[in-house]
């Protein structure tokens, strides 16, 4: 029973969810243009969509039905974790013209995932 | 020092990978590149100059209005009401420095005007404009006993100052035109409309901010001509001499009006501009009711 305790749990946990991603502008060179934020938490949707699909996965019907199919025939693949919610951040920064800009972007945090 | 926004790292890595020629994984490369520049809305990697300056204003709006601040920077008290209302439409909001080259200013018999010009065309033609204010700094006159210290005045630069003044309280008025035109002999007046006025304490420094949205958005639609704007303004008349002088230097139209070269960058006039690109409807600015 233990051991069966422990698989779920393992399975649970790789089970499709957000996960932590902080991006530092530094990192990818944009903070010599970016004035503020430094960064920021962008999060990611990563872990498997597995067969029967439970509630909270937040699933349409369509990925629903892949899985069932996709669990009597390993050729269909499983639906995807992907975001399903996104919200914007803004940046204040400096263009090509050395004007100052201070902007909203669109789809730049995950809020949620789900299988699609 | 990447010549583009893909990290030089990310670059070389995909071209290193051997999964396409390459000449393949330099088109991807280069598609992706404007995929990026397009999404920033940019037309190429921003490169600025240590000299560039970011206006305090903006980066007060930023902890104010954008989505990801903490919302705990109070509105400027400068700001204007109509710039505030405008925010609430606007997911962009851009400033702007006048072109020093080509400002005139000229003062007499206790009235100074300078005319500005501000170069619009940075901004895209797919992004309507809300509303738009004009930032002059006013610093405030003193009497011959207390010289200003700039720098008390311009850390606080949008917030009423400290220091104490000893001269007579004078009312002075403010024009703000939108230029139409030359003047039509060369010693005159050029063709103005009048766009916003303001009668003012000079017992306080603060920033002074002037409605001019009908103007640049037509400007920035291509609807008018950009001939840029004219300030005017009125100084309690002084029988000349130093107290003249003095009262004609405090409204920050010009930088050789303004003493301490240093802050200058900080304390010279300001277009804000704010508009709407039509991606997405977050804005910039939710009440706390709305949020």
């Amino acid at each position: 029973a233990g051991h069966r305790k422990q698989r779920r749990k393992h399975q649970h946990k790789a089970n499709c969810r957000r996960h932590e991603l902080d991006v530092d502008f530094s990192e990818v060179g944009w903070n010599e243009w970016i004035v503020a934020p430094p960064g920021y938490h962008a999060f990611y949707c990563h872990g498997v969509c597995p067969f029967p699909l439970a509630d909270h996965l937040n699933s349409t019907n369509h990925a629903i039905v892949q899985t069932l199919v996709n669990s009597v025939n390993s050729n269909i693949p499983r639906a995807c974790c992907v975001p399903t919610e996104l919200s914007p951040i803004s940046l204040l920064y400096l263009d090509e013209y050395e004007k100052v800009i201070l902007k909203n972007y669109q789809d730049m945090v995950v809020e949620g995932c789900g299988c699609r | 020092g990447a010549a583009g926004l893909i990290p030089e790292v990310g670059r070389r890595k995909y071209s290193e990978s051997g999964k396409q020629s390459p000449e393949q994984s330099e088109n991807f490369l280069n598609e992706f590149e404007l995929r990026l520049l397009n999404m920033f809305g940019l037309k190429r990697r921003p490169n600025p100059s240590r000299q560039a300056v970011v206006p305090q204003y903006m980066v007060d709006l930023y902890h104010m209005h954008s989505v990801n601040g903490d919302h705990s920077t109070k509105r400027p008290r400068s700001m204007g009401r109509h710039a505030e209302r405008a925010a609430s439409k606007a997911n962009t909001i851009r400033s702007f420095h006048h072109e020093e080259s080509m400002e005139a200013l000229a003062s007499l018999k206790g009235r100074t005007t300078q005319q500005f010009f501000f170069n619009l065309t940075s901004i895209p033609g797919e992004e309507l404009i809300t509303s738009a204010e004009l930032r002059v700094y006013r610093d405030q006159v003193l009497g011959a006993t207390a010289a200003p210290t700039s720098n008390t005045s311009y850390n606080r630069s949008n917030s009423s100052s400290t220091k104490t003044s000893t001269s007579a309280g004078g009312i002075h008025r403010i024009n703000v035109y939108e230029v139409f035109g030359a003047p039509a002999s060369p010693r005159g007046e050029p063709l103005t409309r009048l766009l916003d006025t303001r009668l003012v304490q000079d017992s306080l420094s603060r920033w002074e901010s002037f409605d001019v949205s009908p103007a640049v958005s037509q400007w920035a639609s291509g609807g008018r001509h950009n001939h840029g704007f004219m300030v005017e303004v009125f100084h309690p008349y002084t029988q000349g001499g130093e107290e003249a002088q003095r009262q004609s230097r405090h409204i920050r139209v010009s930088r050789s009006l303004h003493e301490d070269q240093d802050s200058w960058p900080q304390a010279r006039p300001l277009l804000v501009t704010y508009s709407h690109d039509g991606r997405g409807n977050a804005v910039l600015h939710r009440d706390k009711r709305q949020a």
